[in-house]
């Protein structure tokens, strides 16, 4: 489903002196319906490569080809309606935007696509995430974990082909945390193609593969045990 | 140094079908020189509590003594004062100026206190949590963990009486993590009053003693291996 070539992605290329090479040379295949885990320190390149994935951004230099196309020929339009349609997306921090509820939030990605009854879809996201009490409140009214479940709400309502997930457990105690896993396990046993960048081991070793990362590289790629 | 009697935070109380009662009835004494852990689900109030220990919000009710003061009697100039010079305060999502650099946004508590040579502190604090590289930075152009630690470094910069932080592992891999446990634990051991909201059961396990809130009140208060 998603095959990277030579990917980079460099801050600033023009200025060596303060150039970052955020994403600096990774290959990687994933199919369908694969379940993997992107680990590695702060700072590596986790977030910068899944801003890439998602089409939030563009690289420097390389390929990526989504479904057998080549992202970078996309027009702007068809790169709105592969991120829209194909991806759901759940932001490191989350994203949420300020002057609209939980409710609104996660019934977003609906506008796009002409559902009937998008508020019963989305209620019905935000009941899975346990949330369904919270769907008036604004997300200055949130507490960390809860703004967190409503971004990974949001990002299922649109029942996404690829979910990437930038640390989908950061803000949340274990056993909520362990809740969210299930959701996602779940998810991917019914076909979603799971890309979750975590720092909680617990959640990579439930995964089937872990990409690590190193300074903008690939630097282990197998099952969790190896890695 | 710190004791609350009867507190009470409760959002919207004047319409009874959507007040929450965040923080519903908290006695809790610590002395100086703890280190204490608060953890609890997501959404049980750890958060507000820390607000009100932070003095950035007012009970609802109940009693805030810091060091022998009533709380709720200083006026906004006082309660200023206390804020700057004795708290430090690492937000659950960082609340980092987005225009200044992440040396600026270390700085930016110096400019209350007279210091000579504040740029020297603040790169020094950097320097502690391994960031002096991305100085020059701004918030958009640094990694979640990045964000973070420079939330971190900013707490530390007036070297405050008591450090508040709230999760402040959550957007770090272990190693890192690692790092900033053992910052926090020095800091502690040098006198400085520690409480710490975390979901990281590791870190908790770390602290002398573990207060375990859920819906607003204490549930349970004692050393980790009984809570
Ligand atoms: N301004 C507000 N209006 C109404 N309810 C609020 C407001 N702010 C917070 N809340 C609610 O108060 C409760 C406590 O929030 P708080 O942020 O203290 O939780 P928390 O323990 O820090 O959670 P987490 O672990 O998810 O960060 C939550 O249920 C939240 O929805
Ligand atoms: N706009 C930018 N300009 C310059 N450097 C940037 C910019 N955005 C990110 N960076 C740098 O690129 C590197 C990779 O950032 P990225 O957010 O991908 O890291 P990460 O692996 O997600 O880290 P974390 O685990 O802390 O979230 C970091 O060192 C960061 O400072
Ligand atoms: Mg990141
Ligand atoms: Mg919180």
């Amino acid at each position: 489903a998603i095959q990277l070539e030579g990917l980079e992605k460099i801050y600033h290329e023009d200025q060596p002196n303060i150039a970052v090479r955020a994403v600096n040379g990774i290959d990687l295949t994933i199919n369908h319906g694969e379940a993997v885990a992107i680990v590695g320190p702060s700072g590596c390149g986790k977030s910068t490569l899944m801003q890439l994935l998602g089409c939030l951004d563009r690289p420097t230099r390389g390929s990526y080809r989504l479904e057998g196309q080549n992202v970078s020929r996309l027009d702007d339009d068809e790169l709105a309606h592969v991120r829209n349609r194909r991806i759901g997306f759940v932001f490191q921090s989350f994203n949420l935007l300020a002057r609209y509820s939980a409710l609104e939030n996660v019934a977003l990605p609906l506008m796009y696509s002409s559902v009937d009854n998008p508020a019963q879809r989305a209620r019905a996201v935000l009941e899975r995430v346990g949330l369904v009490n919270r769907a008036g409140h604004l997300p200055s009214e949130l507490s960390g974990g809860q703004k967190q479940r409503v971004a990974i709400a949001r990002s299922l309502v649109n029942q996404p082909a690829i979910l990437l997930a930038d640390e989908p457990t950061g803000a949340l105690d274990s056993r909520t945390g362990e809740e969210i896993i299930q959701l996602l396990l779940e998810l991917n046993a019914a076909g979603t193609t799971l890309i979750v960048v975590t720092h909680d081991l617990a959640l990579a070793r439930k995964l089937k593969r872990v990409v690590r990362l190193r300074d903008g590289k690939v630097e282990a790629d197998g099952p969790p045990e190896q890695v």
